[in-house]
């Protein structure tokens, strides 16, 4: 079961996660005990140096988005990353007037455990507003799947298919990258499928209209049926397109 | 964009501290 729910969070925090852990068992077994650690002023100045220009970097994105919920919850990560990165010049600093110092290396475990966990918060604060830029197309499709309701001429209809064209092949765009980002490999499938049944039922539904708008200019019988037909497809497209909502914002946590 | 600017920012810092803490393995 991976850890990190997308590739990219992975590739940039899995091998510092095993680092840490590889520290911490080395701590726990004792097989540091009675040696000394070298002297880290410099890669902790290096590490200082990181923590600064990421917390700049992220206090320009929450400056420059406009999406709320990142300028409330990115934050938090900075402070965070911060305050580690200060344990970590204190551990340094104990360990340079005692390379057995073992509170020093409690700190120097928390403090990188701390970063860890402040770039992972911050990360995923950024993947989700990702995320919701992803929503937002999914629900404007969602919003105008509804206008299939009203569509009921030939020219309508032309107005219609030439208006939800593109912005099916935006989101089939953003659903297929995202996919790939995935690092669950079930969460992946329901993207996927749910996608293709979308894609499947577009020309269905457009049918479908096509039937309704012609059966009702026919005078003849059978408006209802088609109207029933529409709106069944209609309602199979919203309820995927509402599971691909869905599984977008699961982590790997939410099993 | 300032997306790729994060990212790359938090891969530095990823790096940063995997630096150290290989310089933190005691001697044997």
């Amino acid at each position: 079961m991976p850890v990190f729910h997308t590739k990219t969070i992975e590739s940039i925090l899995e091998p510092v996660a095993q680092q840490i852990s590889h520290l911490v068992i080395m701590h726990e077994e004792g097989e540091v005990d009675g040696k000394a650690i070298p002297d880290l002023t410099v890669p902790v100045a290096a590490v200082q140096a990181a923590v600064s220009n990421l917390v700049r970097v992220g206090k320009e994105t929450v400056q420059t988005t406009e999406d709320q919920l990142m300028k409330r919850d990115m934050p938090p990560a900075f402070i965070k990353v911060e305050n580690s990165s200060s344990k970590l010049v204190q551990a340094s600093q104990m360990l340079k007037a005692d390379p057995y110092s073992v509170p020093a290396r409690d700190y120097l475990i928390d403090g990188s455990r701390g970063i860890l966990s402040g770039t992972s918060d911050l990360l995923l604060t950024f993947d989700e507003a990702e995320v919701r830029k992803i929503i937002r197309v999914c629900k404007g499709i969602l919003e105008y799947l509804t206008v299939a309701e009203v569509v009921e001429t030939m020219e309508d209809l032309i107005t219609y298919t030439k208006n939800l064209g593109p912005g099916m092949t935006k989101m089939s765009k953003m659903i297929e990258e995202r996919q790939q980002e995935l690092t669950h490999q079930e969460h992946r499938q329901m993207l996927v499928n749910s996608m293709n049944t979308v894609k499947e039922l577009l020309p269905v539904l457009i049918s479908a209209i096509k039937i309704f708008v012609t059966t009702k200019s026919s005078r003849g019988g059978g408006t209802e049926e088609a109207e029933r037909n529409r709106r069944f497809t209609f309602e199979k497209m919203s309820a995927e397109i509402n599971e691909i909502i869905r599984v977008l914002q699961l982590t790997t946590w939410d099993e | 964009g300032s997306g790729q600017q994060l990212l790359g920012a938090a891969k530095n810092l990823a790096c940063a501290v995997s630096d150290m803490l290989k310089t933190a393995q005691p001697a044997s």
